[in-house]
């Protein structure tokens, strides 16, 4: 089964 | 006060019609660089950043930073109202809460303007760094288009590789599997038409088609679409826009359970 990362996985908030 | 005046109004249609169905509301942000835009959809799976430089408008002034927020549908309703060949300006003075876009006709003999109130909006502004790709792939834009369009026919996520061999796009579903191999083609007559691709490392990444059909949208802005691949970091789809600067996605991965 596939998981959607989401992009807070991967960058962080100014 | 912030003003800019674009005699290619359509362009400004054109960047609506790309983002309005992924992202509801965001903050456009003017400074004396010039007017840019970064929002994710609301299920922070992609993300959209625009760049129009202040170089390309015709006329640009901006005083002091402002952010406008701006919900995008409404917006988008507006800028349906400019004639394809339309100039357009838009306006906003220090301290209101709304912007103004006038849309000029060629020829000066219809002159509309409308009124959009602008809204407080959270923005949650992402850092991107730049980074080193694994694999760029150069391609017509129209082509990408129509695989993403055909391949959701079929299943709904896509896988991405890109080997030696060219860049493959697969997909499977109840009804069967489907893969496309596009190889590089630089002998071509037109450079737009050309697929070009630069591989460091072999990378296979999943991504939902969903989000790439939506990105496909602006399609009317640019010939050529660059996708760069990395297999620890989101997808990045890049379309530039003549001139002036790009409207880019990015999208996270899918991965194995």
């Amino acid at each position: 089964h596939e998981t959607q990362l989401r992009l807070e996985a991967f960058y962080s908030f100014n | 006060m912030f003003e800019l005046r674009l005699e290619q109004g359509s362009l400004l249609k054109k960047v609506m019609e790309a983002i309005k169905d992924l992202v509801n509301d965001a903050n456009f942000d003017c400074s004396a660089t010039g007017f840019s835009m970064q929002a994710m959809d609301s299920s922070h799976v992609a993300l959209v950043a625009l760049l129009l430089r202040s170089e390309g408008f015709e006329h640009y002034r901006c005083d002091r930073n402002i952010s406008m927020g701006i919900n995008l549908a409404n917006m988008a309703k507006i800028l349906k109202c400019a004639g394809n060949d339309d100039i357009v300006t838009v306006k906003a003075d220090d301290g209101t809460d709304s912007v103004t876009f006038m849309f000029e006709s060629p020829t000066q003999d219809k002159i509309s303007d409308f009124e959009l109130k602008l809204m407080d909006i959270d923005s949650e502004h992402l850092g991107i760094p730049e980074a080193e790709y694994d694999a760029i792939v150069r391609m017509p834009s129209a082509e990408f288009a129509r695989i993403c369009k055909d391949l959701s026919s079929i299943g709904d996520t896509v896988v991405i590789s890109v080997t030696k061999e060219g860049v493959k796009f697969s997909t499977r579903g109840d009804i069967g599997t489907a893969n496309i191999v596009c190889r590089q083609n630089t002998s071509v007559d037109k450079p737009e038409e050309a697929t070009i691709i630069e591989m460091k490392e072999m990378v296979s990444l999943t991504f939902a088609l969903r989000y790439m059909n939506s990105f496909a949208k602006a399609t009317p802005l640019a010939s050529q679409v660059t996708i760069s691949l990395s297999s620890d970091l989101p997808v990045v789809v890049e379309y530039k826009i003549a001139e002036m600067g790009y409207i880019r996605f990015y999208l996270a991965p899918k991965i194995e359970e």
